[in-house]
């Protein structure tokens, strides 16, 4: 749904590693998902897809083999991060494990175009999230599951096995939760907007200092779906710069550092709110509620081009990283020359917008441990959970868990807790009580 | 499945590997030229 496309782009299924097995149709023909939390549908390759390549490499589903099978035909299209598929809606039994989804509507994909599904090695997904993000409004596989009366509780877990050594990928369970696979008890946070499985968050710590950005709580989303951890610009930097990982110089950041860095620290010391220090220094507006850029209005004044607004644009957003940056160093007592300094620093250390950062391999067990504020608990991830390794050897690489990812408000800012979250972590999504809970995974 | 009434689903992982990686360049830096090759070459 368009109205709701500005999340659904968020989702990078490439990058997703978990799968499990499904069946669907009578005899059921099998498919390797997701179990996605990001997401409410589910959708596999049709044999009607003649015209991508993906389709040739997975799995595909044949309703004419199925006698199950009931004719559906409405259109239906998903826009991802990582490619789109498009198809029709059809209907069938779904096995999950032992038990059957009856009558289940599920998208029969006859395109997906993205070079990622080509190499993917999952056929389709099975979402988790709410219905009122499904598109076409399909009714969940999981709602049904609930419905039929296929499970004894409205609650599932995931446990991921973020050992490198095993083979064993990890554990859904519908119904409720494997006392194996987590330690002590699980801190629960309400769902605090239906659709995602979305709450409020508190602040995010690098080494044990918190960074401030999410003092006053973030929204933060629990998705399966999503490898990696994204966040905030503003926050990834800070973190980049503290775990070496590399970045990508930002002019424009230099820029407002160099050209206003200090008029922003005497404003900080002269305590104006921080958030109305873009527009004081002209190079925001303000809008009540947080900086909106000046740039915007060249939108409508024909007498400035349409690449200064952009420009403008990333100043706003610059400054207003500023900001944060030196009022977490001011916190710390810094003095006005190292935060300064540090300010400048981190423009080297900007992330790519959905991009990755690799760090020095030999360093990883220097590096501070974060950790994420949710339900008054203080969640660490070490470097070992934080850093991924790529390759074998003296080839292999590390990238950094921690991705850039800015949603605007109202919606945002956002964080994404995907699998490098979800691994050290037990999540048990609550349906019944609408809370997500997490424990130490075991 | 299980006698405690909790449906189990074992979930298999892949590593990230050099591949994959590539396809996500390929897909956010060059995925419409890459596609255009693919129709240039009735593929």
């Amino acid at each position: 749904d368009s109205k709701d496309a500005d999340i659904v782009i968020l989702k990078n299924y490439l990058d997703a590693q978990y799968y499990g097995e499904i069946g669907i149709g009578t005899p059921p023909q099998k498919f390797t998902v997701i179990f996605d939390t990001g997401s409410s549908n589910l959708w596999v390759p049709s044999s009607k897809c003649y015209f991508s390549i993906a389709c040739y490499f997975h799995a595909k589903y044949k309703s004419s083999d199925s006698s199950t099978y009931k004719e559906n035909g409405k259109p239906a299209s998903i826009q991802y991060g990582s490619g789109a598929i498009s198809g029709f809606f059809s209907n069938d039994n779904v096995q999950v494990g032992n038990i059957v989804v009856k009558n289940q509507e599920f998208i029969e994909a006859t395109r997906e175009p993205s070079v990622s599904f080509v190499v993917a090695q999952f056929d389709g997904l099975l979402g988790l999230g709410f219905q009122e993000i499904s598109v076409g409004n399909a009714v969940p596989v999981w709602y049904k599951m609930i419905e039929q009366g296929l499970v004894s509780e409205p609650v599932f877990s995931f446990w991921l096995n973020r050992n490198s050594d095993e083979e064993e990928g990890g554990e859904i369970v519908f119904g409720g939760v494997d006392p194996n696979h987590f330690k002590g008890k699980h801190t629960y946070v309400p769902v605090t907007r239906k659709g995602y499985w979305q709450f409020d968050m508190g602040d995010v710590l690098i080494g044990g200092k918190p960074t401030g950005y999410c003092a006053g709580s973030c929204a933060a989303i629990a998705d399966s779906g999503t490898s990696l951890l994204a966040g905030p610009t503003t926050v990834i930097t800070m973190i980049n710069h503290a775990i070496g990982a590399t970045g990508v110089v930002s002019r424009e950041c230099r820029t407002v550092v160099q050209q206003y860095g200090q008029s922003i620290l005497d404003l900080l010391l002269a305590e104006v709110q921080p958030k109305k220090i873009c527009s004081q220094i002209r190079l925001c507006t303000f809008d009540g509620t947080r900086g909106v850029s000046a740039g915007i209005e060249s939108v409508v004044d024909e007498n400035k081009g349409k690449s200064n607004g952009v420009i403008r644009d990333a100043m706003c957003s610059a400054c207003e990283m500023a900001v944060v940056w030196m009022q977490n160093q001011l916190m710390q007592n810094q003095t006005q020359n190292n935060i300064l300094n540090y300010a400048n620093e981190l423009c080297d250390r900007m992330p790519n917008p959905m991009g990755e950062s690799t760090v020095d391999c030999g360093t990883v067990s220097t590096l501070p441990n974060v950790s994420f504020t949710i339900g008054g608990r203080v969640f660490d991830l070490s470097p070992e959970e934080y850093i991924l390794k790529v390759g074998e050897g003296p080839s292999a690489e590390c990238i950094s868990g921690f991705t850039a990812l800015d949603i605007p408000p109202p919606r945002g800012p956002i964080w994404i807790l995907g699998d490098v979250f979800m691994g050290p972590y037990h999540t048990v999504f609550d349906y019944g009580n609408l809370r997500v809970g997490f424990a130490d995974a075991a | 499945a299980s006698n405690d009434g909790l449906l189990r689903i074992g979930l298999k992982k892949k590593k990230l590997d050099p591949n994959s990686r590539l396809a996500a360049r390929l897909e956010s830096k060059n995925g419409e030229p890459f596609r255009s090759s693919i129709r240039k070459y009735n593929l």
